[in-house]
């Protein structure tokens, strides 16, 4: 399971996305992060080759939120065969826009004194969840009930054994904030908002039932096409 | 926090939701 940030966000465990039999011996494992506003690609590359590897450099295809590197690939020195380095690149969202499928496919291609590899990876969608996600407390009520309800997709999120406030805090962490949370008959009602950074709102209810490990999470946006990718990113967070 | 019928609102919102 993947491991927390000081400032709670969930970040998955490094994953191999360009294995050294694909790209001349350069293997790459990352995964993705946000504190504090920054994203960033946290990137391992080993050389398995036999030959030193230099000029490295990375750049992005165009994807659904403008994703780039926000500073070039800074490798110091020249990878010698067996070595591994760690590097964190700065990412910023005002790159080119164009709609992926899934909406969260990022392709990558990096570049070293070898070749020019290719691969594609997923990124968790809760790194592109702003700090100020908070929606005031009136303006949710109103942009609730403004939504069509055909924009509204419910999900089951099972086997997730906690309770409202321990939910409430976790998701806190990755930029879901609770906004309103009733008791209904027994079950909790969390009223929750996002905002991702085009500046889409995602507004949320989750119903959690005491003795009942399954949550059903009810979503409703303007922009229907990201409920699919926020419900996954729910499920991550909640379950690791 | 203040009441200003906003509590009252999110109260109604979830028991509509639960009974609709």
């Amino acid at each position: 399971s993947g491991v927390g940030t000081l400032s709670g966000s969930y970040v998955a465990p490094k994953t191999v996305w360009l294995p050294a039999m694909k790209a001349k011996g350069l293997e790459i494992s990352g995964t993705f992060t946000r504190q504090g506003g920054t994203i960033s690609m946290d990137l391992q590359l080993t050389n398995k080759a036999l030959q030193v590897m230099t000029d490295f450099a990375i750049q992005f295809n165009r994807n659904s939120f403008g994703l780039a590197p926000a500073a070039p690939l800074q490798v110091h020195a020249p990878l010698s065969p067996n070595q591994t380095v760690e590097i964190s690149l700065p990412l910023n969202t005002v790159g080119s826009v164009m709609k992926m499928e899934p909406l969260n496919n990022l392709q990558v291609a990096v570049k070293n004194n070898i070749d020019v590899f290719y691969f594609s990876t997923l990124y968790p969608l809760h790194i592109v969840f702003v700090e100020d996600g908070k929606m005031e407390r009136q303006l949710f009520l109103a942009t609730w009930k403004d939504i069509p309800n055909e924009n509204e997709a419910q999900f089951q999120i099972r086997d997730c054994p906690l309770n409202a406030d321990a939910v409430s805090s976790r998701l806190q962490g990755s930029n879901i904030f609770t906004v309103a949370k009733r008791n209904v008959e027994g079950q909790d009602m969390l009223y929750q908002s996002l905002k991702l950074t085009n500046g889409i709102w995602v507004l949320a209810e989750l119903r959690i039932q005491p003795g009942n490990p399954n949550l059903t999470l009810s979503l409703k946006c303007r922009a229907p096409e990201v409920s699919q990718q926020v419900f996954q990113t729910y499920e991550t967070i909640l379950k690791n | 926090e203040l009441d200003d019928g906003l509590d009252e609102a999110f109260s109604r919102l979830a028991q509509s939701r639960t009974n609709p």
